[in-house]
């Protein structure tokens, strides 16, 4: 029953396995539209699946939406995974987002970390980086939001394979990064990604490792603004909106600085939301909540990229 | 499975720079074993820690000498956790 997107219980948080499953019953309830294609392999060896909302043609424009890349961020994949139903199940029937899938692709990696996400049910629920080995060290693990290369290892990472920001040996030296590292490059007409993590309410844009501007931060600030109005219509969950470096710290190493300096103008990262009581453990009955108002912030985003090609 | 029993996730609203500083000095102190949910940053960020049980009454003593206000945010991390565990098992059935 779980596989049915009309049974499955969206306000809970799942295994992998679940969600992996689900995923099927999603693609089979909207053939002509979502494919769950297969971009590799964790270090553990685990599949990694990404959703392709697509209504025909080769590599059109595509918006790229991650979620969960640390593992303990749970209302992250929770969002995720509400997130490919709704866009399964508006389109045809919501205007905007129907138009947008008629020239445009989404993409949306739900679990980002699979072997991290699954330690965090089995064995560490506070568990963060991936589960590679660390020659020399006890402690396993990469900060794989600290790995892209961009400015890696500088300031706001950690040489430490014991730290939870560690940022490993080299840039992408996790294969869950490079995976998606290859797909974008592969892909090459991404004009927007979006990665979900949680918590503090934030919705950020390039760069963490360098606190200067960047080129279309105005742009992108306005962009940003926009979105976090909408959001905040629907429950009043209040949102700052900045550069990484000028709003949380400098913090190297990150996807959306390595994919702005790709090229790809539209990179932001969600923070979401926190009650103010429970952190990383928000309960299950707040998951339709942020999810709903964080789709709102989305959709802002990407009908903007829709309607300001580049 | 690791266990979190007495562990204590505690917030503190930093009002100065000389907060911030302290509160970075207790992070790079791994002797604790604290983990930073929220990091020490600016004034306008508060500041989240999970202290484990063993390190509660030395890191609690630490902010109170420097006259650092803090709130207990959760008090016992594991009753959240076995709350968690049990609507997921629920959920499964």
């Amino acid at each position: 029953s779980e596989r049915s997107s009309k049974s499955f219980n969206f306000g809970a948080y799942h295994s992998l396995e679940t969600i992996y499953s689900w995923m099927d019953g999603l693609v089979a309830a909207h053939p002509n539209l979502v494919t769950k294609e297969q971009i590799g392999t964790s270090y553990e060896g685990r599949p990694m699946y990404v959703l392709k909302f697509s209504t025909g043609g080769d590599k059109r424009p595509a918006i790229w939406v991650d979620s969960g890349i640390h593992s303990r961020e749970w209302v992250s994949q929770a969002t995720g995974v509400w997130t490919a139903n709704q866009i399964a199940s508006d389109y045809g029937t919501d205007a905007s987002l129907t138009s947008l899938l008629k020239t445009m692709d989404i993409y949306l990696l739900i679990l980002a970390n699979p072997d991290g996400y699954v330690h965090s049910h089995t064995s560490d629920r506070m568990w963060r980086k991936t589960r590679s080995k660390n020659p020399g060290s006890m402690c396993r693990g990469v900060d794989p939001n600290r790995n892209w290369d961009a400015g890696f290892g500088g300031p706001g990472a950690s040489t430490n394979p014991c730290s939870d920001s560690y940022h490993g040996p080299s840039p992408h030296s996790e294969i869950e990064v490079k995976n998606v590292v290859n797909l974008v490059k592969n892909h090459g007409n991404f004009k927007s990604f979006i990665s979900i993590h949680a918590y503090s309410q934030l919705l950020m844009y390039p760069y963490g490792y360098t606190c200067t501007d960047a080129l279309h931060a105005a742009e992108l600030d306005s962009v940003g603004r926009s979105a976090v109005q909408k959001l905040s219509s629907l429950h009043g969950t209040t949102y700052k909106v900045g550069s990484i470096c000028k709003i949380i710290y400098q913090a190297s190493g990150g996807s959306i600085d390595w994919t702005y300096n790709l090229g790809i103008k539209y990179s932001f990262a969600f923070e979401l939301r926190d009650t103010g009581r429970y952190g990383f453990i928000l309960p299950a009955n707040q998951i339709i909540p942020t999810a709903s108002e964080t789709w709102l912030a989305l959709k802002d985003i990407m009908e903007y990229v829709r309607d300001h090609s580049y | 499975e690791k266990v979190f029993i007495g562990d204590q996730v505690i917030r503190v609203n930093v009002e100065s720079e000389e907060q911030i500083l302290l509160l970075r000095a207790l992070e790079q102190d791994t002797y604790w074993d604290l983990d930073f949910w929220l990091h020490p940053v600016n004034t306008e960020v508060p500041v989240d820690i999970r202290v484990p049980s063993s390190s509660l009454y030395a890191v609690k003593d630490y902010l109170r000498a420097h006259n650092i206000q803090f709130s207990v945010m959760i008090s016992n991390l594991q009753e959240l956790l076995d709350e968690e565990k049990a609507e997921m098992e629920e959920n499964n059935m």
